[in-house]
């Protein structure tokens, strides 16, 4: 049985021997050149999809970085509108709001890797008024709250339980601008601000212990950007040289640490005179027309 | 049908884009916005 195909290339007279199959194998090669552009597409549509994905990784982080300044900028804006206008209540509310802010935000970039599409053009207005949401709902991330933490204190103050004025000698001055009953306290709570205000914008809330009525409760938020209380004036809520006796709670871990401050506003004035005193000292006219007078009125009183 | 599945991976793909364009162009504009009031 002989094997041979009559396929031999190399018999000049071959390709007259295949005269009608020459067809069938010119279909298959357009089959392969098919293939071949089907491949082509399918390495092109590949390629254009890589560039599209990379392309859209870019724009998620862009849309990040503009949402993070977007947010920081908020916060900014929001803590110089609250010292506009400093209201005690409505800093309260915002924690609440911001902690579910921050959840909402925490869901944000879920929705964008989340591939729906949107093929219909009809539904471009609601779907920009949805994505408008979106961004509305995500305002203040937990970038801002680093952003507006103020530096918040404690002090427990022992006072007579008939005196209703609420007053902390802390050597400030106060103003009061509020007052309001809470929920867990039977004692109202009183609202001050630092007398330099707006430029200081240190607030502090008196209300009278709900555990031990023979202390009141001074919580103060902020730092003052001044020195201590100006000698020369003087008000109802403040005085000059006192001392407290404060109970960290916030640092002590619950073991009420008892520890005794003592104002520095009496040691700033003392450390001043001083000051005057000796630079007085040291000028030599001043001690000759100090001498001068003293001896001139003793002189005049050895007259009389 | 691996070419027909890369078209509509594609045209998702293209869409989300699309989408995140028009996000990022909000946000400039907010943040301009709000740039505008601190000034």
């Amino acid at each position: 049985i002989s094997l041979d195909l009559n396929t031999n290339p190399f018999d000049r007279n071959f390709p007259d021997k295949l005269p009608k199959k020459e067809v069938k194998v010119s279909t298959s090669a357009d089959l392969e050149r098919k293939w071949l552009v089907k491949d082509e597409s399918a390495s092109e549509l590949r390629e254009e999809l890589n560039r599209v994905n990379s392309e859209n990784k870019k724009l998620t982080e862009m849309l990040a970085t503009v949402c993070e300044k977007y947010y920081a900028l908020h916060s900014h804006l929001e803590k110089l509108q609250s010292r506009q206008s400093p209201e005690m209540d409505q800093t309260e509310q915002p924690t609440k709001k911001r902690k579910q802010d921050t959840d909402e935000l925490l869901g944000f970039p879920i929705g964008l890797g989340s591939g729906k599409t949107e093929n219909s053009s009809s539904n471009e207005d609601h779907h920009q008024h949805e994505q408008k949401n979106q961004l509305l709902s995500c305002k203040r991330p937990v970038v801002t709250d680093s952003f507006n933490k103020a530096k918040i204190s404690t002090v427990y103050v022992p006072a007579d339980s008939s005196d209703t004025s609420l007053t902390v000698k802390d050597g400030y001055q106060w103003r009061k601008y509020g007052q309001k009953v809470t929920r867990d306290n039977p004692s109202p709570r009183a609202y001050f601000r630092c007398s330099f205000a707006p430029s200081c914008p240190v607030k502090k809330k008196v209300q009278r212990s709900a555990e031990d009525p023979s202390l009141l409760v001074a919580t103060y938020e902020g730092t003052h950007n001044h020195l201590g209380p100006n000698a020369f004036e003087g008000d109802a809520t403040s005085q000059v040289g006192s001392s407290t006796v404060t109970l960290d709670l916030v640092n002590g871990g619950g073991g009420h640490r008892l520890a005794l401050e003592k104002n520095e506003r009496g040691t700033m004035q003392d450390v001043l005179v001083q000051q005057m005193a000796s630079s007085l000292t040291k000028d030599s006219k001043f001690t000759a027309a100090l001498a001068a007078a003293i001896s001139g009125r003793l002189l005049e009183q050895s007259r009389t | 049908s691996t070419t027909s599945a890369l078209v509509d991976e594609l045209k998702r793909v293209n869409a989300e884009n699309k989408k995140l364009t028009e996000m990022l162009t909000l946000m400039c504009d907010n943040y301009n916005v709000l740039r505008k009031q601190l000034m």
